[in-house]
């Protein structure tokens, strides 16, 4: 990627991150798409010979042979007999049988996570810079379990199963879906075998923000990453016949003739059915477009779409404004002809143009890429929310990370709109999601993975978490696009990652196997749930009294009861783990205008040895009939150099 | 629908396999014999899973988690890309 290690810190961090051997003894595996051998984010110039360890490989098949391997890809595999039992054999005119990437999102993770660097990168000059991936000394191996049909589980879990043999450390995935609970999520599953083989599992949350309860991946032993802009932005702006001026995005590339004063003209007014207003397939009337600019409405098709739509009939150019969904978020796509994409609020303005006056005109003008964008990150409005449907109790996501106007590599087999008319071809692309976020995550796990070599996935997932920020340098608190107020913990978990800070944390809240198979005796799980999970007959003791407080999770989420007579009392354990040099932390507790008292014991820890473990109770208590709004705070131990910090978000049920 | 096939997960209790079998896949493969002789394994599963996919009617499924040893049978899951 561009801009992202600089936005990251990770450019001023090159003694932090050496250019050891250990870094690229790690090696990321990604389940998705495929991969684009060719692109130069796989070239292994200055690379050294493969960790013994490694037991990956290229499969050779249709246009994609075992030489493709190097020691930068060290593996590509594909998984398609789910999806072939179900949907029949696959059309090789259509997709490739191999670890090929045909759709650009695999390519683009893959190379996010863990590519080479690339100079003089970019998107039809747009993000221009030198690409790389986070951890990009990393090695990285492509599991390909996603099809033209979608992911099936039984390729997810093959996928799973194949990079747990190769011996990956860190697994990352771009994907999920929504699912009743973790015994029965595939995905679930597989990180459970991974993590019990030290292997961290970094997962999207999901794009359905800013809806609450819209996580996908949820599960404890997933580190689960929501999506944040960064500070950068490609502005483009829409002036009307009025003089009026609305700023949005576009990273339209074409003939820059198009700037002059055209008729614009409202898709609802230019079509023959009632949805007209967004720009679907055959719902503009040609007449009524042809030659003008055309206002569209977001919704149900894609976006890249509703510019083909608009192309297809005859338009010279789009304006694509956000409905209450979105706000304000502006999303930037390779649109096949002049577009530029508005806010909610410049949307209704050019409407209220639009409608009053005669002759309606509009001209888009292109701005190119800014940086320094402020404020950023910024929550993105699609981004999931907590609370976790699952286990209330288990505060998600875990953290946010880039996930805005990506740039990274691309697939040769369809254009950056991913549309088959879209004839164009890239090295990379910009696009958005908490699959661009995801592998943020998973190479930064890497990265520390590369200088902490013994520390399990939950202290690296521990060690990112409590270093993550949640207030800009000016002290302000991060904002939430969607709703333009400060995000709170149910939106960005522990905060925005930051790296540098990630390396050297101090203490971590580490978690082991037999930690989450208490948890699920604390979810009173049966032993045949259990065995689905873990692969082992395990008896929960009836004596003893399990609770999901008991999980050392680097976050708090407290579930009250509503409306429950009579003051009432939580309790937490935590165990911190010493990483640091020796010292004493004392404990901070913020909750501000909040009625539940937390009481922290004790309130100093002393550590004196690495790996040494000191232990701490939280109790939560809520005066009866208190508010039923949720409560946000922090409970932070320090020693005055390093700061462990963790969110709590208390809420009533 | 009765007929129709589907692609289901098959979780089994690695603990309970009979004596009789020393390799649990011939273990698998006898448990999916017993409710369809034509029924093939799409994959046996060593680390994440202790079981196998395979394409079966709703009918076997059902018959198959009746079987001693079986854990559950889901219906196969499409996820998507975010």
């Amino acid at each position: 990627t561009t801009r992202t290690p600089l936005f990251l810190g990770l450019d001023r961090s090159v003694n932090i991150f050496p250019e050891s051997d250990a870094m690229s003894d790690v090696i990321v595996g990604v389940l998705d798409t495929g991969v684009w051998p060719e692109r130069k984010s796989f070239d292994d110039t200055g690379f050294g010979p493969v960790p013994d360890s490694w037991k990956g490989e290229c499969e050779s098949s249709t246009n994609f042979s075992s030489a493709m391997c190097n020691r930068k890809l060290v593996g590509a595999r594909y998984f398609s007999r789910g999806y072939e039992t179900t949907l029949g054999p696959i059309d090789e005119s259509k997709e490739s049988k191999s670890p090929r990437d045909d759709d650009g999102h695999g390519t683009h993770t893959a190379s996010t996570a863990a590519g080479s660097v690339v100079e003089g990168a970019s998107l039809f000059g747009y993000a221009s810079g030198t690409a790389r991936g986070m951890a990009y000394r990393a090695r990285v191996a492509m599991y390909k379990v996603c099809w033209l049909g979608g992911c099936f589980n039984s390729d997810i879990l093959a996928g799973m199963d194949k990079a747990i043999d190769d011996k990956v450390d860190v697994l990352s995935l771009s994907l999920g879906g929504s699912t009743p609970d973790y015994y029965k999520d595939s995905i679930a599953i597989g990180a459970f075998a991974a993590m019990e083989k030290g292997i961290l599992v970094s997962c999207s949350a999901g794009n359905a923000g800013p809806n609450q309860f819209s996580l996908a991946n949820q599960a404890p032993w997933i580190t689960t990453v929501g999506a944040g802009t960064i500070d950068r932005d490609f502005p483009a702006y829409v002036s009307l016949g009025n003089g009026k001026n609305f700023s949005g995005v576009s990273l339209y590339a074409g003939d820059s003739s198009f700037n002059k004063m055209l008729p614009l003209v409202y898709a609802g007014n230019a079509s023959n059915v009632t949805s007209g207003n967004l720009c679907m397939m055959g719902t503009l009337i040609p007449e009524k477009v042809k030659g003008k600019i055309v206002l569209c409405d977001r919704g149900i098709s894609a976006r890249v779409q509703k510019g083909f739509v608009v192309k297809a009939a005859g338009g010279a150019g789009m304006v694509l404004t956000n409905t209450a969904a979105n706000g304000e978020e502006l999303v930037a796509d390779a649109h096949l002809l002049p577009a530029a994409a508005v806010g909610q609020k410049a949307g209704d303005a050019i409407k209220k143009y639009l409608f009053s006056d005669p002759n309606p005109t509009a001209e888009i003008l292109f701005g190119g890429t800014k940086v320094d964008i402020q404020p950023s990150p910024v929550v993105a409005a699609f981004s999931s929310r907590g609370p976790n449907s699952i286990t209330p109790e288990i505060l998600k996501p875990d953290i946010i990370a880039p996930g805005v106007n990506i740039l990274a590599g691309w697939t040769g087999t369809v254009g950056p709109t991913g549309m088959a008319e879209d004839d164009r071809r890239v090295e990379f692309n910009i696009i958005s999601g908490t699959s661009m976020s995801c592998p943020h995550v998973s190479g930064l796990a890497a990265l520390i993975k590369g200088v902490h070599p013994e520390w399990s996935p939950a202290a690296i997932r521990s060690a990112l978490m409590t270093t993550a920020y949640t207030v800009y340098e000016n002290g302000g608190a991060l904002v939430d696009v969607a709703t333009g107020k400060p995000s709170t913990p149910f939106d960005h978990g522990a905060g925005h990652v930051d790296p540098v800070s990630a390396v050297n944390p101090g203490l971590v809240y580490d978690i082991n196997a037999d930690d989450y198979l208490n948890f699920l005796c604390a979810l009173k799980y049966s032993p045949s749930q259990i065995n689905m999970i873990a692969r082992r007959n395990f008896t929960c003791d009836s004596r003893k009294k399990y609770s999901v407080t008991d999980l050392n999770y680097p976050s708090f989420a407290v579930s009250f009861v509503a409306g429950s007579d009579g003051s009432n009392t939580i309790k937490y354990s935590r165990t911190l783990t010493n990483v640091g040099p020796a010292g004493t932390y004392k404990v901070t507790v913020s909750s501000p205008n909040s009625s539940v008292k937390i009481i922290v014991e004790p309130e100093t820890l002393s550590f004196t040895q690495i790996n040494e473990k000191k232990s701490y109770t939280v109790s939560f208590t809520a005066p009866s009939k208190s508010s039923v709004t949720d409560v946000f705070g922090r409970i932070e131990w320090s020693d005055g150099k390093h700061v462990v910090s963790s969110p709590v978000a208390i809420s009533w049920s | 629908a009765m007929e129709e096939k589907k692609t289901y997960i098959i979780h089994m209790a690695k603990s309970q396999m009979p004596a009789i079998f020393d390799d649990h896949t011939h273990w698998y493969d006898a448990s999916l014999k017993s409710v369809s002789e034509s029924a093939e394994m799409i994959y046996v599963y060593k680390n994440v899973v202790h079981g196998f996919a395979a394409r079966l009617t709703a009918q076997q499924a059902e018959s198959l988690e009746t079987q001693p040893g079986i854990l559950s049978v889901l219906p196969e899951v499409i996820y998507q890309l975010h």
